[in-house]
């Protein structure tokens, strides 16, 4: 997946 | 990472241990919601499935792993514990949250980032959340006086949401192509549902009286 739509947030 | 998703992550930390020493320290889950801690359970069991695909950082997979195992391990005290369960107001956390959770599952097909399983389950996870604390809050407003451990327990859980948004305010303005709608929106919605207990926890902060929810 590409990293800006990982979910970074809990 | 900026200081208010920490500092809101520090206070979901603090209203899950406040939880967490209630029910260790007094044996019982007296105004407690079975039925949200069980949406909560659900809530990170639906948002963390990335757990083992995506690596993020330690500090956001351990507390990943901190919310799972803590919110089943409620879940499964209040439902199995002999001593705690016994203290479990049944008659009156009556709320239908079967209800939130179709609305949400429903909502979340509809609306989400991409239509893939893993998408679908974090916007379910996002809603579900901001809906989740209903019968928390119907409960308390039945069994009348609220013990201070409730009280704060339920008081971080709003706080933290409210400095998520400050956080993507602040993500907003400070990353380009930075844009979630969905938990941004979602989590107004939320925040906006403990308006009136931060309202009635400030007056018994104020007066300092026993909090207590008008019926």
């Amino acid at each position: 997946r590409s990293t800006e739509d990982l979910k970074d947030e809990l | 990472m900026n200081i208010f998703r920490f500092a809101g992550d520090m206070m979901h930390l603090t209203s899950i241990l406040v939880l967490l020493l209630k029910i260790y320290a007094t044996k019982s889950c007296s105004g407690i919601s079975l039925k949200t801690q069980e949406l909560y359970a659900l809530v990170f069991l639906a948002r963390y499935l990335d757990l083992f695909t995506d690596f993020i950082s330690v500090y956001n997979t351990i507390m990943k792993l901190v919310f799972i195992v803590s919110s089943t391990a409620i879940v499964w005290c209040m439902k199995r514990d002999r001593v705690v369960r016994r203290s479990y107001d049944k008659q009156l956390d009556t709320f239908r949250h079967y209800f939130l959770l179709a609305a949400s599952f429903a909502l979340a097909l509809l609306v989400n980032e991409k239509f893939t399983f893993q998408e679908i389950f974090w916007a379910f996870s996002i809603y579900l959340e901001a809906v989740a604390i209903l019968p928390q809050l119907v409960l308390l407003q039945r069994s009348g006086n609220v013990d201070n451990l409730t009280g704060q327990y339920v008081f971080f859980l709003g706080a933290y949401r409210a400095f998520y948004i400050l956080n993507w305010i602040y993500r907003y303005f400070t990353e380009t192509h930075f844009s979630r709608w969905i938990a941004c929106i979602s989590g107004l919605v939320q925040t906006a549902l403990y308006a009136d207990f931060f309202y009635y926890y400030y007056i018994s902060w104020k007066n300092n009286t026993k909090l207590k929810l008008p019926a």
